[in-house]
């Protein structure tokens, strides 16, 4: 991976002084090399290498006997201090009846993780109700109420219903009704281009008014990620963003782009199909997924 | 400066960063900028339309694309790719496409797995005109396969496609499924034309590559689709992915509607890529 190939480059440098130019610079191009092969966002990959380039400069480097370790610590440390410096709880609603939404492009996996924070936070003793607004995609309602029923989660579906707005609301009061704290709304996948699919989103989001706005993201998202997540933010405030599919082999440097460029956290991981598949995300072990 | 007609070597560097941008990856990216470059040193032609040319040439030409071409008696497309690429959908497309061809087409349910997957595809068939064959939740994928094979053959159908459920690449029990549903295939309809369609996400990066390559190792990729192509993702990885696997890209998914698959242009989609 990229810490044997800076270590390669350093290796050489035994029984020389100190770095020079030339030695930042290769290293630099293995940094930039792996970042970029990790679907990082161009414009991250080339701000980030710019700060460990000043970095590598320094004291610390200049001084020690092992530079190339030192970059690659320095590396590891720069990437795991933009990932992990966050607030990573969801939201609770000081009303006591906390709204969940979830938001995203298409097969990103919303509803599967939908009812992974449902069974996450039933085992933490929470009374969730799990809602489909989802009137475009066949069997959406469907595909939920089965997952409900697997975790034994109480589920409102209206299947045959065309306004995701009038779903959500009936979904509030039944979820009052039955003394539930927390309502997870699973929202249809959308192109942040489709105006009127922003369009739908945004009054969802002034109908019932969320605690806690989560954007789903797939690990391997190519260079896009960035305008998503920026699109996704003006049209309705992400508060955080779950990444899915992390137990495939992408490297996932989209996370990186995301909270880089918009500052939102990184709250979940979602690692497999079955509902158990879900975890509290570890900065160190995702720097080190991206770094390959 | 391109805005002046003119391309140098601010508009090369810029260049790179708009083919990364859309996902063509930094070797594809890095390749060809050097070979814009190496034309405009020796041709000494820095025009923006002889370059733009140059590497909408290079880009063709790294690009494979192609039809799915049906043959007489029956035809297997098999539907692979991971999870959410658009599968049951692109399944849905197919199956109306070729109908109102006038072939006698079938839908197979072999994603026994998914939650509500069978449903899916049901709304599907129900939406094309064409009946789907499926057993219940939680079957074997290898069973239904069989069972559609034997149907297709017996109704005499065309086109059989099969979905199949999502599944990533390095998940070995995965891919050991997939080989036996396509063990199963060539067994059973030894003399049908079998054509493996392997559905990409357009929106997908580097990844797409590692995809591709798992996949041609246990299906034998005849074709891809790009599919979602109608959002913001230029699909630059495609040139990467056929340049790894040879199979072209023979369908784009442009929408979540019936009609929503074109044959994919090559040139359109090689434009789109130019800055
Ligand atoms: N391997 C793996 N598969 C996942 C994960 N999360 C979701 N999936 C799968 O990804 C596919 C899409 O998941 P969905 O939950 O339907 O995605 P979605 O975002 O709701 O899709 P749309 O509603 O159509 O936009 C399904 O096959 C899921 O089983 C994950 O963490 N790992
Ligand atoms: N905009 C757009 N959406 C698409 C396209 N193709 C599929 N989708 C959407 O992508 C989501 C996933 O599609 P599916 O057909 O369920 O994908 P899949 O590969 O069968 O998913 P799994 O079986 O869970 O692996 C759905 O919301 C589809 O409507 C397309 O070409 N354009
Ligand atoms: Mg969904
Ligand atoms: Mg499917």
């Amino acid at each position: 991976g990229l810490s044997s190939k800076l270590t390669d480059i350093t290796t050489r440098l035994r029984g020389k002084s100190r770095l020079t130019d030339q030695d930042i610079k290769d290293m630099m191009r293995e940094i930039r090399l792996a970042l970029l092969e990790a679907d990082v966002n161009y414009q991250v990959v080339k701000e980030f290498v710019a700060d460990v380039t000043e970095k590598s400069r320094g004291e610390a480097v200049m001084k020690s006997l092992t530079p190339g370790q030192m970059v690659v610590k320095i590396v590891n440390e720069k990437l795991v201090e933009i990932l992990g410096e966050s607030e990573s709880k969801l939201n609770v609603s000081p009303t006591g009846f906390t709204i969940i939404m979830l938001y995203g492009l298409q097969g990103v996996g919303k509803t599967t993780t939908a009812a992974k924070l449902a069974l996450m936070l039933k085992k933490q003793g929470k009374k969730p109700l799990l809602t489909s607004v989802d009137v475009h995609r066949p069997a959406a309602a469907k595909q939920l109420a089965v997952l409900a029923e697997q975790i034994d989660v109480p589920h409102y579906i209206r299947p045959e219903e065309k306004s995701a707005v009038k779903i959500a609301k009936e979904a509030v009061e039944r979820g009052k009704y039955l003394l539930c704290d927390t309502l997870i709304v699973d929202t249809a996948g959308r192109m942040t281009i489709d105006q009127e699919m922003m369009d739908e989103l945004i009054e969802i989001g002034d109908a019932v008014n969320p605690t806690e706005r989560l954007l789903i993201v797939d690990a391997m998202i190519g260079q896009e990620a960035v305008n998503v997540a920026i699109a996704f933010n003006e049209a309705i405030a992400i508060d955080g963003f779950i990444m899915t599919k992390l137990d495939g082999d992408a490297r996932g440097g989209a996370a990186l782009s995301i909270r880089k460029m918009t500052g939102i956290p990184i709250k979940m991981i979602a690692t497999g199909e079955r509902v158990e598949d879900f975890e509290a995300f570890h900065p160190d072990r995702l720097a080190s997924r991206i770094l390959g | 400066a391109a805005n002046l007609g003119i391309f140098d070597e601010d508009t090369l560097d810029d260049l790179e960063m708009i083919l990364i941008s859309a996902d063509c990856g930094l070797s594809a990216s890095t390749h060809l900028t050097s070979v814009v470059r190496e034309d405009m040193l020796k041709t000494g032609d820095y025009r923006k339309e002889h370059v733009l040319g140059i590497l909408a040439g290079e880009m063709r030409a790294m690009l494979s694309d192609g039809r799915i071409d049906l043959q007489d008696g029956l035809n297997v497309i098999l539907m692979i790719g991971v999870n959410g690429t658009g599968k049951t959908t692109t399944s849905g497309k197919l199956a109306y496409r070729y109908k109102n061809q006038g072939k006698k087409v079938m839908l197979a349910a072999a994603d026994t797995f998914r939650a509500a997957a069978i449903d899916q595809l049901k709304v599907w068939g129900e939406r094309a005109g064409v009946p789907v064959l499926a057993h219940a939740p939680g079957a074997d994928p290898a069973a239904v396969t069989f069972d559609a094979l034997q149907a297709s053959k017996a109704r005499g159908v065309d086109v059989l496609i099969l979905d199949t459920a999502g599944r990533l690449h390095n998940k070995k029990n995965l891919m050991e499924e997939l080989a036996k549903i396509n063990r199963i295939i060539g067994r059973e309809a030894p003399t049908a034309n079998v054509y493996s369609l392997l559905v990409l996400d357009a929106t997908t990066g580097q990844n797409a590559v590692k995809q591709a390559e798992a996949f041609a190792e246990v299906a034998d990729i005849n074709g891809i689709v790009l599919a979602k192509l109608d959002g913001n993702a230029k699909g630059g990885v495609a040139l990467a992915v056929t340049e790894a696997t040879d199979a072209p890209v023979v369908l784009a998914g442009l929408g979540e509607g019936i009609e929503d698959l074109e044959d994919f242009n090559a040139d359109l989609f090689v434009r789109s890529l130019l800055p």
